[in-house]
């Protein structure tokens, strides 16, 4: 199973929907402080089932929305889609004849979160498991946040076990 | 769940060991479980260490450097010897998607060189597909392909496909 | 002790405001004093905030954005207004010398040339110098001498006076 | 008073004898990770008085005396001076009168630390002093040493007040 697209809409600064496509090797992602790269970041850990806001930079799950701007009224509504590609035929065993798997997450102000895969309405659980059985998550070690690694160093010998318990 | 850990941390540990080399291009280093209160010198035998109980440890030494905790290595060091960490663990169970914010900041050139060459190994050895933020000229022209973000409109995220030279100039740009 | 922190309070919220605005080349941004543990609203009235106890916030909104909380902003959007910071305080009473190492890893090309013309202006302002320890070309570019640190003998350092080309040179060899 | 110049020996990786002009107007320094660009930095911060091993890194203040290498053996001695430029004579009273200024520290392993001002041997109160009375010494806000930025941004709002209490 591999990642091929990401789709946001209304997802922090990503107001207007916005195709991010995942293809083998290496995929660079530049540009200016504060236009929006981590933001890119965190909408990949939410689609898989991120439930803490803290981890995303905000208060409460509402803030991953779009706040609006000086010219621009805020949005009640995000979604984010993750297109699976399964034509390894890997992919956890209800979802395992299809070709392709999409997982969307969608949130409304006030409202909570719902998920779908492959169109059918699920449990964040039932997501959260589909990415474990895969090696990965929202809170896989390979999503490597910007200042993670100097966490990483900061850290006291006890913290930094945790690392292996993931191997574990 | 102690035989689960141990088993865990010697891999971890191989492909750790094997990783730092190639990262610092030469050197040696290892990982250690240690008791998290150091035994008390006055008890005698030293602690049986628990490894449910302990803290993991990292001892390296870069090219011609005597052996030394991570502590006591330059800035650029430790993010490389914590590099070569995590993709130690990521190795034991390699994910088919690997995202990377801005890990390159603390290296020079060299050690950013060496950095992209093993993600290229790694890619090529797993099929993992590597997404990697960076304002690092040097990792941007080691990448397949290159995404531009910009916020041409004050405080809203679009994205644009560059080429190299584009993305230069989206570099100097706010 | 009170009254002298208030005094520095109002001295230091006063550069700090003009100074970011100065590296953000435009926006907003203030300091407030508040409550550590911020008042239970079932109390009623705010607390009485006692400077001697209350913690330091930041707010800031870059040029286009919302007024918000230093946590929310982007990685080189929080270390350019921490930066700010620094540099308030450090007007308030300005020193003979201001060593910085590599506090400009994190920004961009933009943001570090108006890092760079901050210097220049406090140093012609106060006499302060400055040493500035940086991976970054353009910084370097923007540096009145250049000295190179290398290891050509493992394990030892060596200090050359170097010019811009060969400091592009030193960058690329470990 | 202004600093001109700093010579170190034995101090950490430069056990050759090192000197390096600080003038007016910026001056940058530049090379590969790990060469000993920090050091330096802690080389000013350690003959202004500095009496914390932990500050420069180290586990005890000896840490500070050149290790050795893989090809040459350990010193037992470590030596920094900075020179002080008073042209300006705004120095403070016991030194104002010098044109210039010499500090010194010495550490021998084992034996602790010496310190000397204008070639006469001082406490290490005496040096603190001399640098308070001129807005600077080892524990300045202006010495920001690397991964200082990110401490001030993680740091919670009751510790970022003490940088106030700097400016009071
Ligand atoms: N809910 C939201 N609505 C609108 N904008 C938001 C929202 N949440 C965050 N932002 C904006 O996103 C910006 C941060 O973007 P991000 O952290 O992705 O920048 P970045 O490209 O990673 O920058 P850097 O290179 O400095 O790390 C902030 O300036 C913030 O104003
Ligand atoms: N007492 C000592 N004797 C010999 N070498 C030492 C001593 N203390 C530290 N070192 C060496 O100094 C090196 C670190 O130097 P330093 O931190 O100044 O590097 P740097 O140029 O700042 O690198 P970076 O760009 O990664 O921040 C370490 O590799 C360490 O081995
Ligand atoms: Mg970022
Ligand atoms: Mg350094």
């Amino acid at each position: 199973m591999h990642f091929a697209r990401l789709r946001l809409t209304g997802f922090k600064s990503f107001v207007e929907p916005t195709v991010v496509d995942i293809e083998p090797g290496l995929t660079g992602i530049v540009g200016p402080n504060g236009c929006g790269k981590s933001n890119l970041v965190e909408a990949l850990r939410w689609v898989m089932g991120e439930n803490r806001a803290r981890s995303l930079r905000g208060g409460e799950m509402d803030d991953v929305i779009f706040a609006g701007t000086a010219t621009r009224p805020a949005r009640n509504i995000a979604e984010v889609s993750l297109l699976l590609d399964n034509a390894t035929r890997n992919a956890p065993a209800p979802y395992n004849d299809l070709a392709e798997i999409e997982v969307t997450r969608l949130i409304e102000r006030g409202a909570g979160s719902i998920y779908r895969v492959a169109g059918r309405e699920v449990r964040a659980r039932d997501v959260q498991l589909l990415f474990a059985d895969a090696a990965t998550g929202a809170h896989s070690s390979a999503l490597v946040s910007q200042g993670r690694i100097s966490a990483i160093i900061a850290a006291k010998p006890a913290e930094r076990r945790a690392l292996l318990e993931e191997a574990a | 769940g102690r035989e689960r850990l141990v088993a865990a941390f010697d891999k971890v540990n191989t492909h750790f060991q094997e990783l730092f080399v190639r990262l610092f291009g030469g050197g040696r280093a290892h990982l250690t479980l240690a008791p998290v209160d150091p035994a008390d010198p006055a008890e005698g035998a030293p602690k049986e260490v628990d490894p449910l109980e302990a803290g993991l440890e990292v001892m390296a030494s870069p090219p011609g450097k005597k052996l030394q905790s991570l502590s006591l290595l330059s800035g650029g060091e430790q993010a490389l010897t914590a590099l070569a960490l995590l993709f130690a663990v990521f190795l034991t169970n390699p994910a088919p998607v690997c995202v990377l914010d801005e890990v390159d900041a603390p290296l020079d050139d060299a050690n950013v060189d060496r950095f992209c060459t093993l993600l290229d190994d790694i890619g090529a050895s797993t099929g993992t597909r590597f997404v990697v933020v960076t304002h690092h000229r040097l990792t941007m022209a080691r990448m397949d392909r290159l995404f531009g973000v910009t916020m041409s409109e004050r405080g809203i995220s679009q994205l644009v496909a560059v080429d190299l030279r584009n993305a230069e100039r989206l570099r100097a740009t706010a």
